[in-house]
């Protein structure tokens, strides 16, 4: 995941 | 990692934790909808499909361990743990679940950032969680009696996403080009969802009385 990605969320 | 999204992360946990305390301990799942419970593992098996492509942190994947794994104990100590099974009442929860299941997976076909299928698979998660609580709320209107841990369990489950939407606020103005439309609307949906639910629980709370939702 790129750095200001949601996807590093739950 | 802010503030806003770790207090929201451990609301999500306590929420689990305190669904697997009552289920486990009093071995009792009255008033715990299976509907919402099986809608709630199908979130997380559709949105952590990464979870072994995508390595993100420890504490990512070791909360994403913990959601999948408590998400399917739940619903199979509900269906077939021979005392817990018992105090399942299916006469009462008997919202169509398949019925939200079905627009979500649609509107994913169409409303998506990438279409790809851990994109859109991602992006149904997301659509599901939003109303995933429905058959929830439903049961708990139809029995009148709340006992308190249901009631916290569904307090905290509203309350992390709410915490998620101060976390995008947190990050859209520290992030550059953090713009995640989709995700924003369906957990602003997903919290509103709670709002009737939040009124009584804080009054019950208030007035130190049991809490009891309009039929």
């Amino acid at each position: 995941a790129d750095e200001n990605d949601v996807k590093d969320e739950l | 990692m802010n503030i806003f999204r770790l207090a929201g992360d451990m609301t999500h946990l306590a929420s689990v934790l305190v669904l697997l305390l009552k289920i486990h301990t009093i071995k009792s799942c009255a008033g715990v909808s299976l509907k919402t419970q099986e809608l709630y593992a199908l979130v997380f098996a559709t949105r952590y499909l990464d979870i072994v492509t995508d390595f993100i942190s420890v504490y990512n994947t070791v909360m994403k361990l913990i959601f999948l794994g408590s998400s399917f104990s739940i619903v199979w100590y509900i269906r077939h743990h021979r005392v817990v099974r018992r105090s399942y009442d299916k006469d009462q929860d008997t919202f169509r679940h398949y019925l939200l299941m079905i627009p979500c997976m649609l509107l994913a076909l169409f409303v998506h950032e990438k279409f790809t299928f851990k994109e859109v698979m991602w992006t149904f998660s997301l659509y599901l969680e939003a109303v995933a609580i429905l058959p929830q709320l439903v049961l708990l209107q139809r029995t009148r009696n709340i006992d308190n841990l249901t009631g916290q369990y569904v307090f905290l489950l509203g309350a992390y996403r709410g915490l998620y939407i101060f976390n995008w606020i947190y990050r859209y103005f520290t992030e550059p080009h953090f713009v995640h439309w989709i995700t924003w609307i369906a957990g602003v949906v997903q919290t509103l969802l709670y709002a009737d639910f939040f009124y009584y629980y804080f009054e019950s709370w208030k007035n130190n009385v049991r809490l009891q939702l309009p039929a």
